[in-house]
């Protein structure tokens, strides 16, 4: 999976891939003071493309929130939702609209779901639908976090580690091995690494082909730019 | 000035202008107080847009005076010096306006050393103002400091504002102004303590630009034309003609180079742009990287709401791919001709083609040559083109070129937090035209050696400038016309012009600047057969170059093709080598940035600013 942190207040954006065994639950958000968590389950393509290297996406997320006594389960075949011992089962085939005293829900058909978690967060979950018999790849899913302003200032994860903004200071421009992807120095959380001007898609306003995002990718993994690495985010389970 | 063992005794920068030709004079005298000699140095910064004229050094009652010589010959002359770069670079780039000239000269103790640098130009008018600009920076107080214009404009003058960077409150009524109907007189003269940062302290305020504006009356709808002796100038910018609207198609780069500031300017410009456009016009967006994508598949009408939806469009510009220019730009005509095929837009309007590009074609066809003949045909003539180039490591020749052979021009813009302004200044400019395919026409049996007098737009606030030579001396007057295509109807005006009586104009002054108007028309033509060497085959190119560097030489101007030689004085047995003053081209200008870039960082704020309007946005997918 590829993670983009968009930064309007540098007009700019950052990525990196996150590369692991197929099946692998990182976790993505965890706030213990509003009682909020996220991981994401990934899953590898039907089989061994013929370039031979194993793409992973996120197919199945688990999320919680404790105060509010909400959790979901959204993965690729369906979404389910318990809120105080009631389970709701919702189908990515329908529109469907809820709305709570504690929690918003709209799925747009075939497109996506997106949450309203009262004072804490708003997250769209995208569904990305790829042709039944395509020989390598299978449905797969993205999370983007929409408002996240109200969670608490220790919040963590793979991306909860960035809600609060990031500084960070790119210098040192110099051609890169694309001409179209120059290299530059980042300086970020202490260390000096060497990114790449690329692109990555964001699929809001258009699911079919995405919109591309420029943006500094930090290689390997995002070491460097995520603290730790990527092993301090796996974990057992989905919740 | 290197240290208070040299004293400063006079800085005075003598303007002149006569009819939008100025002429400057720096004059600056120091005094060498240590008991050795030592190097003395001096540093004028003059427009880029002015050909250095005159040099001379005046060391103990002997003038050394700067010669203007064939540039390879000179070149050839002082191999030596010149290959070991102890001559170089006497003029340098200094910010995008002006260029800087230095020498240094060896003094002996307790001598004197005058220094007169001269330059000449035509002034250019854009937004309807004429503009001086003098950049001084004396480095410590002078006993004799003096800046004076005399503006001589016979068609009246119209408004005259001057300002400096550096003007405080206390030194604002300082600077003197007088305006009669047809001359302006500015000075501006501080005193040793006026000059002083503070009052105890020997620090000087005097640092930075002093800029006259000045606009002139412009009365007759033919123009202002002055016949002295035997040459002729036609100065073209009637008054109250109405707009004539546009067609223009905005041709982005968004390819992967121009990520970061440049794109977000690029958003930023095209928003203000597009805001800025009139209801009649019409307007397309084509965004090009390796792929072209056109906003819609014709030109459309610029109403508020088509307006507002481009300026979202233009809003999700992002950069990625590579660079096929040659592909969008023929698009891009493609859409303007057929539009005005299919009659889809005015038939009284003017087409353009504004490109914004930050580099070399990268993909599709990139030889610049075959791409600057591949749009030359598919216009043919009909289109014009307004190159913009981003940044340092843009081919401003390239553009140039493709630009001048589409009737349009380049213009660099500076990679700087004010590249928006530059942009949007630059539209500015060109978005009011008020006449298309101008000719200019003289009796030809009456007038020869003719500028350029033919022109595909006249734009509001700027002016058409035609000077040539009288073929009769004796011709006092002669019949003119002009015609060309305004908005509803076409414009034909003819006149009956005559020599004028400057004596009768400018009673009280004495003959200033009698050759002005052929040193005009020289400057002119060289600077036209420049221009026009770049279009050409190599034939002509080989006889505008020729034509242009003779009369570089007959006129003395330092221009891309001569050079000013200085042979320095010998001092105690020391024998200095010759000062070679050459002028730059963009390209050289251009070069000279990339060797010395400004710093360019990017770096994000703390957050705490985060009501701007885009959250941000933080998540995760895959392809």
């Amino acid at each position: 999976p590829h993670f983009i942190l968009e930064l309007p207040d540098s007009d700019d954006a950052l990525c990196f891939n996150i590369n692991d065994k197929p099946g692998t639950i990182f976790n993505l958000v965890k706030d213990t003071k509003s009682g909020i968590l996220v991981n994401g389950q990934t899953i590898g393509d039907k089989q061994i493309p013929p370039d031979g290297k194993i793409y992973t996406y996120f197919w199945r997320f688990g999320i919680i929130h404790r105060n509010l006594g909400v959790r979901m389960e959204v993965s690729t075949k369906g979404i389910s939702v318990i809120q105080d011992g009631n389970r709701i089962r919702l189908q990515w085939s329908n529109t469907t609209s809820l709305k709570g005293d504690n929690m918003d829900i709209l799925v747009t058909k075939d497109r996506s779901l997106t949450v309203t978690l009262k004072d804490s967060v708003k997250f769209v979950i995208l569904l990305h639908k790829v042709w039944e018999k395509h020989p390598y790849h299978r449905d797969y899913l993205g999370f983007y976090t929409l408002d996240t302003h109200l969670l608490s200032p220790s919040v963590h994860g793979m991306l909860g580690q960035f809600y609060h903004g990031l500084e960070y200071e790119v210098t040192n421009l110099r051609p890169g091995e694309v001409p179209e992807k120059p290299d530059a120095t980042m300086y970020v959380k202490g260390h000096e690494l060497n990114v790449t001007r690329g692109w990555q898609r964001d699929f809001r306003r258009d699911v079919k082909n995405g919109e591309n995002v420029p943006c500094w990718f930090i290689h390997n993994n995002g070491t460097g730019l995520i603290d730790g690495d990527i092993s301090d985010y796996i974990v057992s389970g989905l919740f | 000035m290197q240290d208070l063992t040299v004293e400063v005794l006079s800085v005075k920068v003598d303007c002149v202008v006569m009819s939008r030709f100025a002429h400057t004079v720096i004059t600056s005298t120091a005094l060498n107080k240590a008991n050795v000699s030592q190097e003395i140095f001096f540093e004028v910064d003059l427009p880029k847009t002015a050909f250095i004229t005159n040099f001379s050094m005046e060391i103990d009652g002997q003038v050394y005076v700067g010669e203007v010589k064939e540039k390879e010959k000179a070149k050839k002359q002082y191999e030596k010096a010149v290959s070991s770069g102890q001559t170089a670079g006497l003029v340098k780039v200094s910010g995008r306006k002006m260029e800087k000239f230095s020498v240094s000269v060896n003094i002996a103790a307790k001598s004197n050393v005058t220094f007169v640098l001269t330059h000449e130009e035509l002034l250019q008018r854009k937004l309807g103002q004429y503009e001086i600009l003098t950049r001084v920076k004396p480095k410590q107080l002078v006993q004799e400091f003096q800046i004076v214009a005399n503006i001589y404009e016979p068609q009246g003058i119209a408004s005259v504002d001057a300002h400096a960077t550096f003007l405080t409150n206390d030194l604002l009524p300082m600077v003197e102004k007088t305006v009669t109907e047809k001359k302006a007189h500015i000075a501006f003269s501080p005193t040793l303590d006026q000059q002083r940062k503070c009052p105890d302290c020997d620090g000087t305020l005097i640092d930075g630009d002093f800029v006259i504006s000045y606009d002139v009356k412009r009365a007759t709808s033919l123009g202002d034309i002055q016949i002295v002796n035997g040459y002729f100038v036609h100065y073209f910018a009637p008054p109250d003609l109405p707009r004539v609207p546009t067609n223009v198609v905005f041709v982005i780069d968004r390819s992967g180079s121009m990520s970061g500031n440049k794109m977000h300017q690029t958003r930023w410009a095209m928003k203000a742009i597009l805001s800025d456009l009139k209801e009649d016009d019409h307007f397309a967006i084509v965004e090009f990287d390796h792929s072209i994508e056109c906003w819609k598949e014709t030109l459309i009408k610029a109403t508020k709401d088509n307006v507002d939806k481009a300026i979202e469009y233009a809003d999700l510009l992002r950069p990625r791919g590579g660079t096929d220019i040659n592909s969008a730009l023929l698009r891009g005509l493609k859409m303007l001709l057929e539009d005005k095929a299919e009659k889809r837009v005015p038939e009284r309007s003017v087409d353009m083609i504004i490109l914004l590009t930050d580099g070399m074609p990268s993909s599709g066809e990139t030889n610049p040559t075959r791409i600057q003949e591949n749009l030359a045909a598919a216009n043919g003539g009909n289109t014009t083109l307004f190159s913009l180039g981003f940044g340092n490591d843009v081919d401003y020749g390239f553009l140039n070129v493709l630009s001048q052979k589409n009737n349009g021009l380049a213009r660099r813009i500076f990679e700087a937090s004010d590249a928006v302004l530059q942009l949007q200044g630059f539209y500015e400019e060109v978005s009011s035209p008020l006449l298309s395919e101008v000719d200019l026409r003289y009796p030809d049996n009456a007038v020869g050696f003719l500028t350029t007098n033919h022109f595909s737009q006249l734009f509001n606030g700027s002016e058409i400038v035609v000077a040539g030579r009288l073929l009769d001396n004796d011709l006092d007057n002669m019949l003119v016309e002009v015609v060309g295509q305004g908005f509803e109807e076409n414009f034909q005006v003819q006149g009956q012009t005559s020599a004028l009586d400057w004596g009768t104009i400018y009673p009280d002054d004495k003959y200033i600047f009698g050759d002005f108007t052929e040193r005009l028309w020289a400057y002119l033509t060289i600077q036209q057969l420049l221009d026009k060497s770049n279009t050409v085959s190599q034939d002509e190119k080989e006889n505008a170059t020729a034509k242009a560097l003779e009369m570089s030489l007959q006129y003395s101007f330092v221009t891309p093709l001569t050079s000013m030689v200085v042979t320095k004085p010998e001092i105690e047995n020391k024998t200095d080598s010759p000062l070679i003053a050459n002028k730059l081209t963009e390209e050289e200008r251009q070069a000279a940035e990339r060797a010395h870039p400004h710093f360019h960082t990017m770096s994000s704020r703390p957050f705490p600013s985060l009501t701007a309007h885009a959250p941000p946005s933080y998540f995760v997918d895959g392809d």
